[in-house]
């Protein structure tokens, strides 16, 4: 049909803009970059993320002069694993530096989190590769000081911004229109749910083993009421409260900040264009696909987007 | 659009549905402040001591980070040119070479140089600011930028500075 | 160099620097 048409031309225009823009064309004329020296304690990084308002940053090792790699809440969820099975080490945790992060995780058995990196000159294209890849769903742009061939942290690219940036310079986003149910990227047969009651560390625990970055709740009869993000980890470590394990994640989501934007939902019947536009103007994280009833559907991650966008179906 | 935002994950509706369906065992849990102070930038470091006491109190601490500096002249006491070895280097040339050159036999310098100097904004407040000033070779040999095109001239790691700065200004917090 | 109050015993530390055409800039949080 025509809009079948008119889709993969416009997925092929857009893969054109992907592979003739570079990383740094993304990068705004001005932008600050905080990052973390890996002598930091863990617990003032987290009130150095939660004060700016970021959820992730890369690390500096003085010592080598060289990227350490990023702080993600992948790391965060790590310490709450490992104070979970290591009740008797809570208080190591209070005195825990950025640069041990390594050892918690090899501690508990966490897959390590790649650094993968690209130098900003290098495609947008290859930039989504890269993303689409890594386990922290980002990737840091390094250069070389060309004075002392240091290495330089540039930025850090997301999922997030590359999708702001090709609904922003795209106008071919308006022409897809297919409706997202049927071009297969909707993850519905494996959504693992939850439900208010569950208790935090199982919902911790279903973040991790999953690999996903969030935890859709339900109530009684499926409908989606909330959803519990792997970003929230950092509230709970802020407040102390992550040994009192007890908690539900219903009570673990009132740490959440007034200035939460809410979940995103969608229809099957929704379209990219719609989608795109969304981002463009809100700072989505994914959106959960709900039927009439509000009933849990599945879910469409910012991920999945990206690699239809990149590859199709 | 079927595109919305699911009003039961607004926090402050959480909350009361949370209050009024009796799941909430502990009560004690607020939520993060969102009203985050803006990080207040100042240039450099602000001082109300003596200006001779500031300038010997750098000196002090330069030496017990073993930093060097050119004997300053007459007419401007109040600027040191500073060169510090800077360790991460030595670091590199151990990860990449034994005699601090990388694969492509770049030199990798290892003396960062700072400019710093004291400035009087009105009577009893002063200012100490810092400057970045280039790289220098221990060998005495130049530090020549490897042949690149114009556009990337400005490929220039800060983090070295930044790093020797935090080094300075915690030695001039401990000792005073 | 751009320098914040010490808070919570971390310094932080800034220098606006030039990429190419963009301007960057730089912060580091590093331990009292």
């Amino acid at each position: 049909s025509s809009v079948d048409v008119e889709q993969e031309l416009a997925l092929n225009a857009i893969r054109q803009v992907l592979k003739s823009k570079t990383s740094y064309d993304v990068l705004p004329v001005s932008f600050r970059l905080i990052v973390l020296d890996t002598s930091l304690l863990v617990k003032k990084a987290l009130n150095v993320l939660l004060q700016n308002s970021i959820v992730s940053a890369p690390l500096w090792d003085a010592t080598t002069s060289r990227f350490a790699g990023l702080l993600t809440s992948d790391d965060f969820i790590n310490v709450i694993q490992y104070c979970f099975s290591n009740p008797d080490k809570f208080d190591l945790v209070e005195k825990l530096q950025l640069n041990r992060l390594r050892d918690i995780e090899r501690a508990i058995g966490a897959k390590p989190l790649e650094t993968t990196s690209i130098h900003p000159s290098s495609s947008l294209y290859e930039a989504c590769t890269v993303m689409l890849r890594s386990k922290s769903r980002r990737v840091p742009l390094i250069d070389k000081d060309e004075e002392t061939h240091r290495e330089i942290v540039v930025s850090v690219l997301t999922q997030y911004r590359l999708l702001k940036f090709i609904a922003l310079n795209c106008r071919e986003t308006h022409f897809l229109k297919k409706p997202i149910s049927e071009l297969n990227i909707i993850s519905n047969s494996t959504v693992r749910s939850c439900s208010m009651t569950t208790p935090v560390i199982d919902v911790i625990q279903l973040l991790s083993e999953g690999n996903i970055s969030s935890v859709p709740i339900v109530n009684e009869n499926g409908v989606l009421v909330n959803v519990y993000e792997a970003v929230d980890v950092l509230g709970l470590i802020k407040g102390g409260i992550y040994n009192d394990l007890s908690l539900s994640v219903g009570e673990a989501l009132m740490r959440r900040s007034d200035d939460f934007e809410g979940v995103y939902t969608c229809t099957e019947n929704e379209k990219l264009s719609t989608l795109l536009d969304t981002i463009r103007k809100s700072s989505v994280h994914r959106f959960f696909v709900v039927n009439e009833s509000g009933q849990l559907v599945g879910v469409l991650s910012l991920g999945d987007l990206l690699r239809y966008i990149l590859v199709g179906s | 659009s079927g595109v919305a935002i699911l009003p039961t994950s607004l926090p402050q509706l959480h909350r009361a549905n949370m209050l009024s369906s009796g799941l909430l065992q502990n009560s004690n849990i607020h939520p993060l402040v969102s009203k985050k102070s803006k990080t207040k930038w100042h240039f450099g470091i602000r001082s109300r001591s003596y200006p001779l006491d500031v300038m010997g109190e750098i000196y002090i601490a330069l030496k017990n980070l073993g930093a060097e500096w050119a004997k300053p002249s007459e007419e401007d006491l109040w600027t040191i040119r500073v060169r510090w070895k800077y360790s991460g280097s030595n670091q590199i040339a151990n990860n990449e070479a034994n005699n601090s050159q990388n694969q492509n036999n770049e030199k990798i310098p290892d003396l960062l140089k700072i400019v710093i100097q004291l400035f009087q904004i009105e009577t009893n407040n002063y200012l100490v600011d810092f400057k970045f000033d280039g790289w220098e070779d221990s060998s005495g040999a130049p530090v020549t930028p490897s042949d690149i095109t114009s556009d990337e001239i400005s490929a220039f790691s800060a983090y070295p500075f930044l790093h020797l700065t935090t080094r300075l200004i915690m030695e001039l917090a401990v000792n005073s | 160099l751009a320098t914040s109050s010490i808070k919570h015993n971390t310094l932080c530390v800034a220098s606006i620097v030039r990429y190419k055409r963009k301007y960057v800039t730089q912060i580091l949080y590093a331990p009292l």
